[in-house]
């Protein structure tokens, strides 16, 4: 298996980051509710939100990673990603969700809870065309 | 003079991972 590609992330989770909805509406990275990534998977077209329920978190064979492993969407598929642990997650009706809460706020400044098993995160994939 | 700061602003769909179900053979 290929590691992670990067080791540092995006900048967009830094507290403060300015994000546009599909709606064109602006808000704060941390302000930022269930609700916005629905709406905006719903007008964007073409995607559509996922429930990712976390089923489990290990070290990841890579130093510095976690692997979490997710169910996926209707059909429950499995998925694995290596992540750093101060990677932010959006779980539904609870925000901001990392496995390293404290790393988190140190990197981005951005206010998290810890991801755990059982969690349901937001994620995207492509809509199927039928 | 003050030169206008440029803000970056980043897509909504950049914040939350893109989980593709792997295919099926």
């Amino acid at each position: 298996p290929q590691p992670p590609h990067s080791t540092t992330l995006p900048s967009h989770f830094m507290k403060g980051a300015i994000i546009q909805l599909a709606t064109g509406e602006l808000k704060r990275v941390e302000d930022l509710q269930t609700q916005d990534f629905v709406r905006s998977a719903e007008v964007s077209g073409g995607l559509k939100i996922d429930s990712s329920t976390v089923v489990d978190i290990q070290e990841s064979q890579w130093p510095g990673f976690v692997t979490l492993h997710f169910v996926v969407g209707e059909q429950q598929s499995k998925v694995c990603l290596d992540v750093p642990p101060e990677h932010p997650f959006f779980v539904y009706g609870q925000g901001w969700s990392s496995c390293s809460p404290s790393q988190t706020a140190q990197l981005f400044a951005l206010p998290c809870h810890r991801l755990q098993v059982g969690d349901v995160c937001i994620s995207i994939s492509l809509q199927s065309i039928s | 003079n003050v030169e206008p700061r440029s803000v970056a602003v980043f897509p909504w769909h950049s914040l939350v991972p893109f989980l593709a179900p792997s295919q099926p053979d």
